[in-house]
């Protein structure tokens, strides 16, 4: 499956990166 | 030569995605065409969405509303809004971002250059996810359609990798 990526969908990976830049402080690393 | 994680053809199609992402913040300078954002002005009414108190009435009346076609107007809005850019990365986000090519400002202003432009809208995506208020922004990102969140998820992973504390 083309949106599949490391076993999780492209909706998945895309609600990760995004969830994890909510919670990221100003000035940290990724 | 490589240019990171986004090559040519993927900088035009990242100008789209994030002339669409532009629209979202309902500016009133029109802002439907690449030619549209040439000017600066709906890129300076965009930073001060984004913050208001850094990006003031006093800052904002320093761009020319007035450029139309001319190219030497719009190149320095275009320097100006770049400049604030950096700056507000500098004294308000506490990072530099280093080894970013920066957009060429004279291809923007002269030819409506797409990938200078994505560039210049690139580092405006920047300023919004990591602002005070960027949970609204990451939110409205995360509304947007599939196709769009992931340019602009691989234009903030770019931006990320080319910033330092």
């Amino acid at each position: 499956d083309p949106n599949m990526k490391g076993g999780q969908t492209s909706e998945g990976v895309l609600a990760n990166f995004f969830n994890s830049l909510l919670t990221k402080k100003a000035g940290s690393p990724g | 030569m490589s240019t990171g994680v986004l090559d040519s053809v993927d900088r035009v199609e990242l100008c789209e995605s994030l002339l669409t992402w532009i629209q979202t913040f309902g500016v009133e300078a029109p802002c439907k065409t690449v030619e549209d954002l040439t000017s600066g002005v709906v890129m300076a009414q965009v930073l001060q969405k984004i913050d208001g108190v850094y990006f003031s009435d006093g800052w904002i009346s320093r761009i020319k509303s007035e450029a139309g076609d001319n190219w030497r107007l719009k190149i320095s809005n275009l320097k100006k809004i770049l400049k604030g850019i950096l700056d507000y990365n500098r004294e308000i986000l506490g990072q530099q971002i280093n080894d970013f090519t920066l957009p060429d400002l004279n291809l923007i202003g002269e030819h409506s250059d797409e990938a200078e432009l994505g560039r210049m809208l690139q580092l405006i995506l920047g300023c919004a996810v990591n602002c005070e208020q960027k949970q609204e922004y990451i939110q409205t990102i995360m509304m947007m359609e599939e196709s769009v969140q992931h340019v602009v998820m691989t234009a903030i992973q770019e931006l990320m990798s080319k910033e330092t504390p």
